[in-house]
């Protein structure tokens, strides 16, 4: 006889879930200012 | 299966600061006017792999002047940058460089130089003195009598005036004048040029003496003219390619 299995709940998010600290990169231009900016 | 395409070099990547330094000095170096300039930001990078180890770069960079002047045997790193209170002025570079086996080469550059807005600055610092046009008729008269002042009190040569580097006019408290230019030494004594200043030319390139004068002179409430002329010696110059223009109005130049 068939038994239906228990699937747990879908996992909240429906994406890829991030690892723990993930940080998103910085983009890469434009770079960072090194004196100050007019 | 063919191997992923590296990934676009970011802009604060040690690989893209190299190359932006090389061509900042690239640019000092081929200049002949005004001040040194720093870099202040790498707004873009673009690589065109042409083969193995040799890459097109193409950069964009944000510079800032500094107080050196162009002639100034000081190190770009030793040059502070001019702060924003003393009216900055900013230089966009676009530069094409090659790298062949790791070295660097500059193929072609072209800068625009341009003065903070006179409404920023002011909004900052409401009393701070604006940058004069240079060919401002107070200027001019104040950086001839402070070149003349200082040859009849030398016992060196006798200077000749390069250009006009930069020149502020202030109203209050007092009203001043302050004025920076560049001298360079001639075949005379200030004694001699006394007696026949026409003969007085700049030295040949081969002993050329340059130098950089700064001179404040004072209207009202009463009339008081300082002036401060360095020499730096003789120094082998570079090759002039003009790449980097002088603000000499407020409103910035272009040259490549």
């Amino acid at each position: 006889s068939l038994t239906k299995r228990v699937v747990p709940a879908a996992a909240q998010h429906d994406k890829v879930p991030r690892p723990v600290g993930f940080v998103p990169l910085p983009p890469p231009c434009p770079g960072k200012i090194l004196h100050f900016d007019i | 299966v063919p191997a992923a395409p590296p990934a676009p070099l970011g802009c604060d990547d040690p690989e893209s600061v190299a190359a932006a330094e090389f061509a900042v000095n690239y640019i000092n170096g081929h200049s002949h006017h005004g001040y040194k300039f720093a870099l202040n930001r790498i707004k873009d990078i673009r690589v065109i792999p042409q083969g193995p180890n040799n890459d097109i770069m193409f950069l964009e960079l944000d510079l800032l002047e500094t107080t050196c002047p162009i002639l100034s045997p000081t190190p770009l790193e030793n040059c502070t940058v001019r702060s924003f209170a003393e009216h900055a002025v900013e230089g966009d570079c676009d530069v094409k460089l090659q790298k062949v086996d790791g070295t660097l080469s500059v193929l072609a550059s072209k800068c625009h130089s341009h003065a903070d807005s006179r409404e920023d600055i002011l909004k900052v610092c409401p009393d701070c003195p604006l940058l004069a046009i240079l060919n401002n008729t107070e200027v001019l008269g104040v950086v001839s009598a402070a070149l003349n002042d200082y040859n009849s009190k030398t016992t060196d040569s006798y200077l000749r005036l390069l250009e006009i580097g930069r020149a502020k006019i202030q109203y209050h408290p007092v009203h001043a004048v302050v004025t920076e230019f560049a001298v360079g030494a001639t075949n005379c004594s200030a004694e001699q040029a006394k007696a026949n200043v026409g003969a007085c030319q700049l030295l040949p390139e081969d002993q050329s003496n340059f130098g950089f004068c700064t001179a404040t002179m004072v209207k009202r409430p009463s009339q008081d003219l300082q002036v401060d002329c360095q020499l730096y010696g003789h120094q082998v110059p570079a090759p002039p390619i003009p790449l980097l223009s002088r603000v000499s109005q407020p409103t910035g130049q272009d040259t490549s």
